[in-house]
C-alpha cells in the first residue's frame, strides 16, 4: 500500500550521474594487473563456440591432462596468474622441474650418470621458449641451486 | 516475481567458495584461472 | 592553493622519472632497486621535507595521472590501447605509493605507515569528488577504480610488513569507500561496487581477518548501496543503469549468500531497515540465510514439530543495537513501563501517532521505528516467557503486556501503518531461532484473533508477496504459511479473501500444492 514516492532533486542528479557512469563501466581488466602478453580483447564470436569455460577448467586435475605443449603455453604467457601456477603444478606432477638460471623447464631423459649434493649431471630433455620446442641436452650439469 | 537468480552466471551449488573467482557485478561467468592475479614465486615472472 | 613556485614542474619531473624507473628492467624485484634511487631524489628535490610538501605532492601526481588518462580517453582509440596507456603510468604511481607506504618510518612503526596511507587515499577521494563535481556527467571512474584497487591488492601482498598492518590497511580503504559511497560520487558507483566485491576485498574483509573484525566495516558498505539504491527500487521504475546496478547487487548477495551466510544472518536487521519494503526478493535472499552448521528441516515434512527442535530456543545474533533506535526516550522508558506494568494507558492509544511521522500517504511512518519497536517488544516478550519456565507458543505469547501492544498495532494502524508492522514482523521470519519462532506465533495468533478479515486479508498478503516471487524463501517463512493453511483452527479456506477472483484462489491453491 506504499506506493511509488517522487524522486527529489538530488535523485535525479544521482540517476543523470549513474546512467553516466553506465557509459563508462569498469572492464574486467581494470581490476587486473596488465598483461602484456595476452592482454584482454573481449570479441564477439559465434553463439556455437563454448562462451564460458570447460568445468573444473580451474583444478590441477584438469591441467595435468593438457598436453606439455598447452602447459608451457599457460606458463609462459599467463605470468603472474592462477593458470600459470597450476600449469607449474601440472608440470612438476610430469617430472618438470623449473630451473631458475636459464628459466626453462627440464625433464631428465635417463638416470643422471652423477648425482651430488650439489648437482646431477645427465642427459636431459629442456623445453626452449625462444625456440618453442623441446630439445635433448646431452652432460648437462644441473646445479640445485637453480632448483626452484 | 523477481528474477530467476540460478540465471546470474554463479554456481550457486559449488562445493567451493564463490568470492575467490567472483570475476565482478556485471559479469555472468566467474574468472578463469588465467584472470586471477597470483603471488607465483619470482622466478616464474620470466617476462 | 598556494602551491610553493616550481613545486608543479619538480612534481612532473619526478613522476616522469619514477614512471621510467618502474618500467626499466633494472628496477629489480617490486621495484625496490629503483625505489631506493628514487627516494634519493625525493629528498634532494626536498619533497619530503614537511608533510604539506608531501601532501601537496601526491595531489599533484594524483591530478597529473587522472589529466594523462582524460586525454588518452578522449583520443578515439580501442580500450585496450587506451587502458594501456593510462596503466602504465597509475601502475607506477601506485607501486611509488605501496613502497612509500611499507618502508615509511621504520618496520615497527605502524602508525606512520598508516597515517600516510590514510592521507593519500583522502587525497584521491579528494580529487575524485572535486572532479566529479567539476566534471559532472563528463565524470570517469578509470583512474580512480584502478588506483584503489590496485593499492589495495598491493598493500594485501602476503608480505610480513604489510600483514602487521592489515587490519589499519583494511580500516583506511572502508572509510575511504564509505567517503565515495554511491550517494556522494554517483559516477563512480559501478566502480565503486565493483571495488567492495572484489575477490581480494571480500576475502580479507569476511574470511581472512580473524574474529570477523571485518564483518560491521563491510555491512556498513552495503547499507551505503541500499540505501542508494532505495528510492529507485521503491518505485520499482529501473531504467538500465539502475536494473544493473541492481543486478549487480543480487550477484554480490548471491556470493555472500553462498559463502558468508553468517554474515548475512548477524546483519539482516540494519539491512532490512533500509531496504525498501517492495524489495521482496532481496530481502528475501538476505532472510533466507541461515548458518552453515545448522540443518533446517524440510518445512513441508508432514507434522514437523517446529517448538521440538533443538535450536528453536536459541536467540540468533543481530549485530545492531535495535533497542537504541527506539527515540525519543521518553516514549522508550513509556513503553517499558508499559510492558512491566501496563501502564500508562494512554500509551496504547499514543502509540499510533508516535510512529507517525507525516500525513503524506505512502511516506506516514517511521520505518525504523517501527522496526525496532516490533524487535524489542518481541525480544522482552520472549525474555518473559523464558523467565516463567515456559516456551513461546500459541497460548503462552497471549494476554501479556506484550500482545496488547501488537494487538493495538493490528488494529489502530490504518493499511499503509499495518502493512510496515507486519513486514516487521515477518523480517524475522528466518532460520530456526527463538524470534522466528515467536513472531511466527505472533502473526499466526493475530490472524486468529483478529477483530475483522481486512487484517486477516493483510497478514495473507503480507505472507503472500513473499512467497509468489522467485526464489529463496526464509524457513521461516515457509513454515509460517503452511501452518495458517493446513491448520484447520485458523479456517483459512473459509474466508472470503481466498476465494474474491478464480485467479487468487488458483493461486492459493497452488501455494497450497506446493506446500503439501
Amino acid at each position: 500500500p506504499l506506493g511509488p514516492q517522487p524522486l527529489q532533486k538530488e535523485h535525479l542528479y544521482q540517476l543523470a550521474m549513474l546512467e553516466a557512469g553506465f557509459h563508462h563501466l569498469p572492464h574486467p581488466s581494470d581490476s587486473e594487473r596488465q598483461r602484456h602478453y595476452l592482454p584482454r580483447n573481449p570479441c564477439p564470436t559465434p553463439t556455437h563456440y563454448p562462451q564460458t569455460p570447460p568445468p573444473h577448467s580451474d583444478t590441477v586435475e584438469f591441467f595435468q591432462r593438457l598436453s606439455t605443449e598447452t602447459l608451457f603455453f599457460i606458463f609462459y604467457y599467463m605470468e603472474g596468474t592462477k593458470a600459470q601456477y597450476l600449469a607449474a603444478k601440472a608440470l612438476k606432477k610430469q617430472s618438470w622441474r623449473f630451473h631458475t638460471k636459464y628459466m626453462m623447464w627440464f625433464q631428465r631423459h635417463e638416470e643422471p650418470k652423477t648425482i651430488t649434493d650439489e648437482f646431477e649431471q645427465g642427459t636431459y630433455i629442456y623445453f626452449d621458449y625462444e625456440k618453442w620446442g623441446q630439445r635433448k641436452k646431452e652432460g648437462f650439469t644441473f646445479e640445485y641451486r637453480y632448483l626452484e | 516475481p523477481g528474477i530467476d537468480l540460478t540465471t546470474l552466471g554463479l554456481n550457486l551449488n559449488s562445493p567451493e567458495n564463490l568470492y575467490s573467482t567472483f570475476q565482478s557485478p556485471w559479469a555472468d561467468a566467474p574468472c578463469r584461472p588465467q584472470d586471477i592475479d597470483f603471488h607465483v614465486p619470482s622466478e616464474y615472472l620470466t617476462n | 592553493f598556494d602551491d610553493p613556485p616550481g613545486l608543479h614542474e619538480k612534481t612532473e619531473f619526478l613522476l616522469r622519472e619514477w614512471v621510467n624507473m618502474y618500467h626499466s628492467p633494472a628496477a629489480g624485484r617490486d621495484s625496490t632497486k629503483a625505489f631506493s634511487a628514487f627516494v634519493q631524489q625525493m629528498h634532494q628535490q626536498g619533497i619530503l621535507k614537511t608533510d604539506d610538501l608531501i601532501t601537496r605532492f601526491f595531489r599533484l601526481c594524483t591530478e597529473m595521472c587522472v589529466d594523462l588518462c582524460y586525454r588518452a580517453l578522449s583520443e578515439q582509440s580501442s580500450p585496450t590501447l587506451i587502458r594501456a596507456k593510462c596503466f602504465h603510468t597509475l601502475d607506477a604511481f601506485v607501486r611509488l605509493i605501496a613502497l612509500l607506504v611499507k618502508h615509511s618510518g621504520d618496520s615497527a612503526n605502524t602508525v606512520t605507515k598508516i597515517n600516510l596511507l590514510n592521507k593519500v587515499l583522502g587525497i584521491v577521494a579528494g580529487v575524485l569528488l572535486q572532479d566529479h563535481e567539476v566534471r559532472g556527467t563528463d565524470f570517469q571512474q578509470l583512474p580512480y577504480h584502478r588506483i584503489f584497487i590496485m593499492l589495495f591488492i598491493e598493500l594485501n601482498a602476503p608480505e610480513h610488513v604489510l600483514e602487521s598492518i592489515n587490519f589499519q590497511v583494511l580500516t583506511a580503504f572502508c572509510n575511504t569507500f564509505h567517503i565515495l559511497r554511491p550517494a556522494k560520487a554517483p559516477g563512480f558507483a559501478f566502480a565503486w561496487l565493483e571495488l567492495i566485491s572484489h575477490r581480494v576485498f571480500i576475502g580479507r574483509m569476511l574470511a581472512i581477518t580473524p574474529q570477523q573484525r571485518g564483518w560491521s566495516m563491510y555491512a556498513q558498505l552495503l547499507s551505503d548501496l541500499f540505501k542508494f539504491l532505495a528510492p529507485f527500487l521503491r518505485n520499482a521504475n529501473l531504467d538500465k543503469p539502475t536494473q544493473l546496478l541492481y543486478k549487480g547487487t543480487l550477484r554480490v548477495l548471491l556470493v555472500l549468500l553462498h559463502d558468508f551466510p553468517e554474515f548475512l544472518c548477524d546483519f539482516h536487521y540494519a539491512f532490512c531497515d533500509v531496504i525498501p519494503p517492495n524489495c521482496i526478493q532481496m530481502r528475501n535472499l538476505i532472510l533466507s540465510a541461515f548458518p552453515r552448521n545448522m540443518r533446517l528441516p524440510d518445512p513441508f515434512t508432514p507434522n514437523l514439530k517446529v517448538d521440538m527442535l533443538p535450536e528453536i530456543a536459541m536467540p540468533p545474533r543481530i549485530m545492531t543495537n535495535f533497542a537504541k533506535m527506539i527515540q525519543p526516550k521518553g516514549f522508550k522508558n513509556d513503553m517499558d513501563s508499559y510492558l512491566t506494568s501496563r501502564s500508562p494507558v494512554t500509551f496504547l492509544s499514543e502509540l499510533r501517532s508516535s510512529l507517525q511521522i507525516s500525513s503524506e500517504p505512502g511516506n506516514r511512518y517511521n520505518i525504523p521505528l517501527i522496526n525496532a519497536l516490533v524487535l524489542y517488544v518481541g525480544t522482552q516478550a520472549i525474555t518473559f516467557i523464558h523467565s516463567k519456565g515456559l516456551q513461546p507458543s500459541m497460548s503462552t505469547i497471549a494476554h501479556s503486556s506484550h500482545m496488547d501492544i501488537f494487538q493495538n498495532l493490528a488494529v489502530d494502524l490504518d493499511t499503509e501503518g499495518r502493512y510496515l508492522f507486519l513486514n516487521a514482523i515477518a523480517n524475522q521470519l528466518r532460520y530456526p531461532n527463538s524470534h522466528t519462532h515467536y513472531f511466527s506465533c505472533t502473526l499466526l495468533y493475530l490472524f486468529a484473533e483478529a477483530n475483522s478479515e481486512a487484517i486477516q486479508e493483510q497478514i495473507t498478503r503480507v505472507l503472500l508477496e513473499r512467497l509468489i516471487v522467485n526464489r529463496p524463501h526464509p524457513w521461516g517463512l515457509l513454515i509460517t504459511f503452511i501452518e495458517l493453511i493446513k491448520n484447520p483452527s485458523f479456517k483459512f479456506w473459509n474466508h472470503d479473501f481466498v476465494h474474491c477472483a478464480p485467479e487468487i484462489e488458483k493461486l492459493f491453491e497452488s501455494v497450497a500444492r506446493s506446500c503439501m
